[in-house]
């Protein structure tokens, strides 16, 4: 059973003004930080639970927190999976989703099984390769995509080019 | 033509050929045109002067001069054009880069810095920010929020409730961004959300900067007792600014709307599929 208390109270603790404008010294916001991600686990286990009532299917929800720095183990890996985006808005938005892969096609498909349009794109300076694929997403509500590796065809993912060099 | 572009439906951005810094926005719905540099600059963190023996740190910011340094005069670029995006990958030094990046529909650009390990080898503490610079007549005035909500009007060297002799040109005119910073000359406006509260300024008529990364070597003896000097080679940060420019008089729509969606942004749960249905039958 999942269960937020912890974070709450690792956020209660962090309203102190060492945490907010950073005036602690290391060990203290170390401390802090230990707090946040100790309260994660267990309310990423409250989401899954929610996530699986609501969406009717009892799956492995996967929580990827380093999205910001392209790593995603089971996005990196699998050959489908699925992506549930959760909108906390009052209203729909459109979010272009960015997902480290490998270096495959794929194939995107929205909640009515209607397929999206949907690139790779290489990092320049890494050979990592993104997938992006814009999300419809309802008020307060969240959209299952799903995600499937096109066999047999490599990517023709757009790398970059060079843009300007060193001037004279 | 050499010239670096990236557009969509609404916006274009430029970036000069050589130095593959940005130069020049263009709000594309309102034909708005507007040079605009920006660069990431340091300041060299004061460890106090004959002035004051005040030292930056974690509770003081205090560059032991008014002209920060520029990271670099040029950056190497390479372009990504794909349907879904349009980037432009920026890298300043082995230190700090930046990815300028456009999508379809999007009323503003988005660049996402990345800065650090900073390095203090040279026994000089950092404060790194992003500048802004244009030729917006903005008569020392500038705007930024408080905590989201209420937009508060800043002028340079000025205090509304005191007399301000002014001792600190450079931190005595920062304040606290919480979402957002902006500089308008009645017509245009140009506005820069963060994702996260840094310290800001406008300090010249045009421009705007944002605080990202600080790496310092002295306590500032304000009770900390150490310097704000992560362990080992130091953190790196990695965060977005989103670019607005529009009419002074329909801005605060487009920076409010976005930076709701910026605040409250959408949270990506991915599963590998095919689990057993939830409800018996």
């Amino acid at each position: 059973s999942g269960d937020s208390t912890s974070l709450n109270e690792a956020m209660a603790v962090l309203q102190h003004h060492d945490a907010v404008s950073g005036t602690s010294q290391q060990h203290v916001a170390d401390d802090y930080a230990r707090q946040l991600a100790a309260g994660w686990g267990p309310c990423e286990v409250l989401l899954s639970n929610a996530l699986s009532r609501l969406s009717g299917s009892k799956e492995e929800f996967t929580f990827c927190r380093n999205l910001n720095i392209s790593v995603c183990p089971l996005s990196q890996t699998a050959e489908s999976f699925q992506v549930t985006i959760y909108n906390p808005l009052g209203r729909k938005v459109d979010w272009m989703v960015r997902l480290p892969v490998s270096q495959h096609v794929f194939l995107v498909k929205d909640p009515s099984g209607t397929v999206v349009p949907s690139d790779v794109v290489t990092m320049p300076s890494s050979d990592m390769q993104e997938l992006l694929f814009s999300a419809s997403v309802p008020a307060l509500g969240f959209s299952i995509y799903s995600v499937t590796q096109v066999p047999g065809r490599s990517p023709q993912a757009h790398t970059s080019q060079p843009g300007s060099q060193k001037p004279s | 033509s050499r010239i670096l572009t990236i557009q969509n439906e609404h916006l274009r951005a430029r970036f000069d050929p050589d130095t593959g810094l940005l130069v020049e926005l263009k709000n594309l719905d309102h034909d708005l045109l507007l040079p605009v540099r920006q660069a990431f600059y340091w300041y060299n963190a004061s460890t106090g002067n004959n002035l004051s023996t005040q030292v930056s740190g974690a509770y003081i910011f205090r560059p032991n001069r008014q002209e920060p340094l520029l990271m670099n005069h040029w950056a190497q670029t390479r372009v990504v054009k794909t349907a879904l995006v349009q980037e432009v990958h920026q890298n300043f030094s082995a230190w700090c880069s930046q990815v300028v990046r456009l999508y379809p529909g999007q009323r503003h650009l988005e660049l996402e810095w990345t800065v650090g390990p900073i390095p203090v080898g040279d026994g000089w503490g950092k404060e790194v920010i992003s500048r802004f610079d244009t030729a917006l007549e903005t008569k020392g005035l500038f705007f930024t929020d408080s905590n989201g909500r209420e937009i508060l009007e800043r002028r340079r060297d000025y205090r509304p409730t005191w007399e301000l002799n002014q001792t600190e040109p450079v931190a005595g005119n920062y304040y606290p961004v919480n979402s957002r910073i902006y500089i308008t000359d009645g017509n245009m406006q140009l506005t820069v959300l963060t994702d996260r509260s840094q310290g800001g300024s406008s300090l010249k008529d045009g421009s705007i900067e944002l605080m990202v990364h600080r790496r310092l070597l002295r306590d500032d003896g304000r009770g900390v007792g150490e310097a704000l000097l992560e362990k080992g080679s130091g953190s790196w940060v990695r965060g977005r600014h989103l670019v607005l420019l529009d009419k002074a008089s329909i801005a605060a729509v487009g920076h409010r709307l976005q930076s709701e969606k910026e605040l409250l942004s959408p949270q990506v749960v991915l599963a590998p599929g095919g689990g057993s249905p939830y409800h018996r039958g």
